[in-house]
């Protein structure tokens, strides 16, 4: 473990955090694709299948729990909740997100490390991540104004990923056999795909305005 | 080598 992945890491709490404080506070999942939250509890049940047969460490396996169950609660929340499912933006979110999954599957039965039945899960797990804000992006330009809570959310979900790489980086000089080039490469497209995002939440952090997407 | 390649990261 190092400082840049702890730190990666604790900024993926936050940004759940920020998530289930935004629908518990405003009981409202307006602005929020479901779509995405999907794809994500997608990729955590993929990645964490040998979370009881694989133990490398109680910190591992208590956010790989937390991870699993904040996720399936959010998309409980915006399905099943009577109040909050009604301010969930139907009509605007709309991407195809199973041409995402479809695509990752297929990558990931062409490229992984070993194929086996949980490595090939693994890398679907690592590709699915890479796009599965697609829909939320694509939500937040749809509709115009993004609340704060939102906005915070996206920018730490892009964020944890960019210190992973930091960690990939450290790991790839102080570790000989260290060699994680499918989730690098994965995870330099996941954040690049955040680049316009974070280009305006920074402009909308130093002009002091309400963050907005152009169309 | 496959040590290496154990997936310990979240």
């Amino acid at each position: 473990m190092n400082i840049f992945r702890f730190a990666g890491d604790m900024t993926h709490l936050i940004s759940i955090l920020v998530l289930l404080l935004k629908i518990y506070a405003t009981k409202s999942c307006s602005g929020i694709s479901r779509k995405t939250q999907e794809l994500y509890a997608l990729v955590f049940l993929a990645r964490y299948v040998d979370i009881f047969t694989e133990f490398i460490s109680v910190y591992n396996t208590i956010m790989k729990i937390v991870f699993i169950a904040s996720t399936l609660a959010i998309v409980w929340c915006m399905r099943g909740h009577r109040v909050v499912r009604r301010s969930y933006d139907k009509e605007l979110d709309t991407f195809r997100h199973y041409f995402l999954i479809a695509a990752s599957l297929v990558l990931a039965l062409l490229v992984h490390e070993k194929f086996t039945f949980q490595e090939i899960l693994w890398a679907f797990s690592i590709y699915l991540e890479a796009v599965a804000i697609l829909p939320q992006l694509v939500l937040l330009q749809r509709s115009g104004n993004v609340d704060n809570l939102t906005g915070q959310y996206v920018f730490f979900l892009g964020a944890y990923r960019g210190l992973y790489i930091l960690n990939w980086i450290y790991r790839y000089f102080t570790e000989p056999h260290f060699s994680r080039w499918i989730a690098c490469v994965s995870g330099l497209v996941q954040t690049a795909l955040y680049a316009d995002f974070f280009y305006y939440y920074f402009l909308s952090w130093k002009n002091n305005a309400k963050l907005k997407l152009p169309a | 080598r496959w040590r290496s390649n154990r997936h310990d990261e979240l």
